[in-house]
């Protein structure tokens, strides 16, 4: 129960964070087609917990893209 | 190049997929970009197995990450078939691999194509048209708090993090965007989708970007 209670009290806080980034980040969305930010099912998660639930792709260095191939 | 391209208007791109609480995106965006490529060729639709790419693609780390251009080469390198994901569900953890035998029917990846477009966003889209959705790898922190709307500030390019899928793109309005099919769940951003302005490789969309050949 104590357990819960306190996992209870993390989540409350990460929600708090969350609200504080939402208007953060909307104030810079000044068009109308311009990224909204809010509450979704991720507002209760650390950015540290996201990260390392959903942000776990690596990406190896790509060559630049070269346009078109001449042909001699 | 149309002001305005979508391959979903082709019946091409699968419905949006929720990866639930493990690391596969890269093997969503792979699996996404090979079914498109492989239904853009004729054939039909069909969802094809990431539980399989999870598994199997032994240079990844199934639910703890991995590359796209990894899964890519061992799709290339061992000529593995992609089952259909109706053979092989996914169970959002990491399992065995099953070996399917090769007279079994599945698609395989002949080839692929990798490269970096940041500052050639116009050729990206070119590309995109020519070959099909892209499978591209973006820096993803800021998608957290996303709702909907065209990203145009907050996202950087510096730490690749998530894999996902480039759909179309949109350039007749004020603001030209992506058009990005992402896998978690279609109550997640625009129905599942993202849309990221074009121009500034914004959240490093252009960095690593792979494009299929079946």
């Amino acid at each position: 129960e104590a357990e819960g209670e306190e996992s209870n009290r993390r989540r409350r806080l990460h929600f708090q964070d969350a609200t504080k980034r939402h208007a953060y980040l909307n104030s810079f969305s000044t068009l109308p087609q311009s990224a909204k930010y809010g509450v979704n099912r991720f507002s209760d998660l650390s950015q540290h917990e996201f990260r390392e639930l959903y942000l776990r792709a690596s990406a190896d260095t790509a060559p630049p893209f070269s346009g078109l191939k001449t042909q001699r | 190049l149309p002001g305005k391209f979508d391959w979903r208007d082709k019946a091409v791109v699968a419905t949006v997929q929720n990866q639930e609480a493990c690391g596969s995106c890269w093997a969503f965006s792979v699996v996404g970009a090979t079914q498109s490529v492989r239904a853009i060729g004729g054939w039909r639709l069909q969802q094809l197995s990431v539980q399989q790419v999870l598994d199997c693609s032994f240079r990844n780390n199934g639910c703890s990450g991995g590359s796209t251009f990894q899964a890519l080469s061992w799709l290339k390198q061992t000529g593995v078939k992609l089952v259909p994901q109706s053979e092989y569900p996914y169970k959002a953890k990491t399992g065995i691999c099953h070996f399917f035998p090769q007279s079994h029917g599945g698609v395989a990846v002949r080839n692929f194509t990798s490269h970096d477009f940041s500052g050639q966003e116009e050729a990206m889209m070119s590309h995109l048209v020519e070959r099909g959705p892209l499978a591209v790898i973006v820096d993803a922190v800021s998608w957290q708090d996303y709702l909907g709307g065209i990203i145009q500030h907050h996202c950087s390019s510096k730490w690749a993090n998530h894999a996902v899928l480039v759909v179309g793109y949109d350039t007749v309005g004020d603001i030209p965007y992506w058009i990005v099919q992402n896998s978690w769940g279609a109550s997640w951003g625009n129905e599942g989708y993202v849309y990221i302005k074009i121009g500034g490789n914004l959240c490093g969309i252009a960095d690593s970007v792979a494009a299929v050949i079946v």
